[in-house]
């Protein structure tokens, strides 16, 4: 059965729909079968598949308005193993029903992640950048949870309270049906910069303030990585050994082994 | 008496926040009394003029919870001219409230932020990365709105339905008290790498797609200007002569040439 991993954060622009694309992708070309789920009304993981967001025959949305099955809204990719499906949002009163249902019917939305795992081995789920409903429904969904950390110090800073957000979270779930769910994937460095004072210095506090939570993988800033709306697939099919793809590659390899490893 | 200028975004990480504080600090040098209004629970605007959140005497929630007017909420900064309010955030239940607060008390937000004007010569707020209550919030208060637009296809892709939703909420103002802010202050491109061909690209569409809209000024993606965390001051005091500073200092004379212009 598929194991669903929700990348959040509270900070925006850190690389969470980046990677969701090119972990799902190169998780699919090392074999596994791959659902991304965008909660994102922004939809970046539709452009990054190669489909407007205008051009989506369905969306999400109508696991809330038509009691669909989420496994009847999967989208396919460039990819053969690599899925997605996500909101189709063409005006304000979608986005706001969007949002709606993410708040009232996160039950639903678990449910439907839930019985996914029949058909994949590694479900993302893609959030918009906040600790909002889209975010809470995934993390209750969700085994676990992955964050990346743009290595710049306004994302730095504001790491500690969406720990305690997400702790808190857990609290609060039916402490009777033993939720220990979601646990902690791992914290990832993004966009690193090594020659900068600044990369270097996130780097060290956060191994430092976060110890073996810290991925060994980080991804450098690269522009290729840019590439991926523009063309419409993962830098690992477009730019397969430049150093952001293979960082993905990388990255993909030690989750696999650190699960295997339990 | 003052103007107040919002900066928005639905994208996240595109540069309000530096812009907020870099773009004050240039006003607050070319002689103009700057206050900033950090409506971002994580309090980068503090952080970035050298106060941690926990820090804080107080905050811009003291609004709502004590009636107390904004004008005794307002903090120093490392500028003479400069000064700042934002949200003191130290608890998730704090963080609720306040966008609970932000939601049902927009009308006294833009009260408060009415009565500062006879204070400051410029208000700049500074919105999380969404179109939820604070930037509603921010919108209402505001007499006009800055787009930060981060050169990348990720960003550029999200900029109508943001267009739209601006229209729509003046639409949704009372008709009667002939709302027509707030109004398009401009857009401008941040974090620019002329030399890619992305920074191209999105250079030459967005200024396609927008027109006069697109202000000439653009601010280059320099790593002097990620440092302003860890200063707690704007670039335009610890590097002013540097591009990134320089650009900030531009895109001030320029929002005053234009505004006087009209
Ligand atoms: N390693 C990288 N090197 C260079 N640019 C990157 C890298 N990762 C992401 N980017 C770019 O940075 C921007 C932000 O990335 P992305 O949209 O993936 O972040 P996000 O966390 O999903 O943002 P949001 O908070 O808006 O959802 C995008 O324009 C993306 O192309
Ligand atoms: N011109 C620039 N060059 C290089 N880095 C920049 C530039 N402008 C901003 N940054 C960095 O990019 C990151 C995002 O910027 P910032 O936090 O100002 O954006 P934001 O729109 O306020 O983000 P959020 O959506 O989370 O509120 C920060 O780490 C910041 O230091
Ligand atoms: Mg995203
Ligand atoms: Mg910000």
């Amino acid at each position: 059965a598929g194991r669903v991993l929700s990348l959040i954060s509270r900070k925006g622009g850190v690389g969470k729909t980046t990677s969701a694309v090119n972990l799902g992708g190169a998780l699919a070309l090392s074999g596994h079968t791959v659902l991304i789920v965008g909660l994102d009304p922004q939809c970046g993981v539709c452009r990054s598949l190669g489909v407007a967001q205008d051009d989506l025959e369905t969306g999400l949305g109508e696991i809330f308005s038509a009691n669909t099955p989420l496994t009847e809204l999967v989208q396919p990719s460039p990819l053969e193993n690599l899925f997605f499906v996500s909101p189709r949002i063409t005006s304000l009163a979608d986005e706001e029903s969007f949002l709606a249902d993410m708040n009232r019917r996160a039950d639903d939305f678990a449910r439907e992640i839930d019985r996914a795992r029949n058909l994949y081995d590694t479900i993302l789920v893609d959030c918009p950048p906040s600790l909002g409903a889209p975010t809470r429904a995934a993390l209750q969904a969700a085994d676990a949870f992955l964050v990346p950390i743009q290595a710049e110090e306004l994302c730095r800073g504001s790491l500690a309270p969406l720990m305690d957000f997400v702790a808190d979270f857990r609290r609060r779930q039916l402490p009777g049906a033993g939720r220990e769910t979601p646990v902690l994937e791992g914290l990832f460095l993004t966009m690193v910069n090594g020659r900068t004072r600044m990369g270097r210095h996130v780097t060290d506090q956060v191994a430092e303030d976060f110890g073996p939570d810290l991925l060994e993988t980080s991804v450098p800033r690269t522009t290729r990585l840019t590439e991926m709306a523009l063309k419409g697939k993962p830098a690992v099919i477009y730019a397969r050994t430049t150093s952001g793809s293979r960082a993905y590659f990388n990255l993909a390899d030690e989750l696999v082994s650190r699960f295997l490893a339990r």
